[in-house]
């Protein structure tokens, strides 16, 4: 593993802590996108399948372990928790994810590498992560006011991703015959999908000022 | 590897 890929991990591992601290310190949701967090679940559900079958390392089985309980958690804050759900913004929280998830699944029967349904599911794991930010950005735009925990937690996000991304060219150039169109090809989208948002959130940075997105 | 793709990754 190199350090760009290790790095990558460990933005995204902290971006869920980041999320999870928010939640728990300040006993709320407000601004955070249930639709997106059950979209994550869908994701890691769909794609650690191989964690009842295949064994590549045991950093790699913690961290899909924790990424799945970490997921379930903030779920379980957002819609039980008594004190946190009522914080939770419902009626912006309102993007259509079987927009996202029909399309995805779709492609995942279109375009795989091998016609099974683990197979397919990890394929649809990995479009689906590709766009599952989408409901955030979304209420992120409704709500225009970005705290700052939200904030960082949608950059950190972004970031694991550019850090994959350079994992992926580090990769090409160390490893013979590595090669993984499915992933880059997502991936990539993946990232552009931040960029807007990493636009104003430097921005906002180098003024020194509360991130605000236009209206 | 043959193309086919290694999970190695999160």
């Amino acid at each position: 593993m190199n350090i760009f890929r290790l790095a990558g991990d460990m933005t995204h591992l902290l971006s869920i802590i980041v999320l999870l601290l928010k939640i728990q310190a300040t006993k709320s949701c407000a601004g955070v996108s249930l639709k997106t967090q059950e979209l994550y679940a869908v994701v890691f559900v769909t794609r650690y399948l191989d964690l009842f079958y295949s064994f590549i390392s045991l950093y790699n089985t913690v961290m899909k372990i924790i990424f799945l309980l970490t997921a379930f958690t903030i779920i379980w804050y957002m819609r039980k928790h008594k004190v946190v759900c009522q914080t939770y913004d419902k009626e912006q929280d309102t993007f259509r994810v079987l927009f996202l998830i029909v399309p995805c699944f779709v492609l995942a029967l279109l375009v795989n590498h091998e016609m099974s349904v683990t197979e397919v599911l990890w394929t649809f794991s990995i479009y689906l992560e590709a766009v599952a930010i989408l409901p955030q950005l979304v209420l992120l735009q409704r709500t225009k006011n970005v705290d700052n925990l939200t904030g960082n937690y949608i950059f950190m996000l972004g970031s694991y991703r550019a850090l994959y991304l350079v994992n992926w060219v580090y990769r090409y150039f160390t490893e013979l015959g590595y090669r993984q169109w499915i992933v880059w090809v997502s991936g990539t989208v993946q990232t552009c999908v931040y960029l807007d948002f990493f636009y104003y959130y430097v921005q906002a940075w180098r003024n020194n000022e509360r991130m605000k997105l236009p209206g | 590897n043959g193309g086919k793709e290694r999970k190695d990754e999160l």
